[in-house]
């Protein structure tokens, strides 16, 4: 197995990933349908669009800090997360501030993450 | 094999509640 980094097991490529459903794919074969249709069957979980606003790689050696605006209401989150960190952009799939090192380490095929994507995210249904 | 549910690939970016 790759190793190097300290992102969690399932985004090394041939990680197996349980849809909602109980359909079993492996990570670096999901589609956005995937994620999209898991959400509509979850009771607690919604698929919300998080447009990267801001990528700021310049601080921190292998850290990058990401700017979403999250959801209809436009909320403004910042994450800090290691450059090869993959988020699943719509229609394109897996994506990284540094997919040279996403592919290095992870072997997870990966594009460069870009101001104006939209990510994946998620939040519940309820916030209550 | 370990199994990962599809969430745990997926980041919670919930927005705090302004009202």
């Amino acid at each position: 197995a790759p190793s190097g980094s300290s992102l969690p097991a399932y985004f090394i490529k041939g990680s197996i990933i349980q849809l909602a459903d109980g359909e079993l794919k492996h990570v670096e074969d999901l589609k956005t349908e995937d994620f999209i249709q898991s959400a509509e069957i979850s009771s607690e979980l919604k698929i919300d669009s998080s447009t990267v606003e801001r990528i700021d790689d310049s601080h921190t050696h292998n850290f990058a800090i990401v700017q979403f605006s999250v959801g209809e209401h436009r909320a403004q989150v910042s994450v800090e997360v290691q450059v090869e960190y993959p988020f699943f952009v719509f229609g394109q799939g897996w994506s990284s501030c540094c997919p040279d090192r996403t592919t290095q380490l992870l072997e997870l095929p990966c594009t460069k993450l870009s101001v104006g994507d939209v990510c994946i995210s998620l939040t519940l249904k309820n916030l209550r | 094999v370990p199994v990962f549910p599809w969430h745990s690939l997926v980041p919670f970016l919930a927005p705090t509640q302004s009202d």
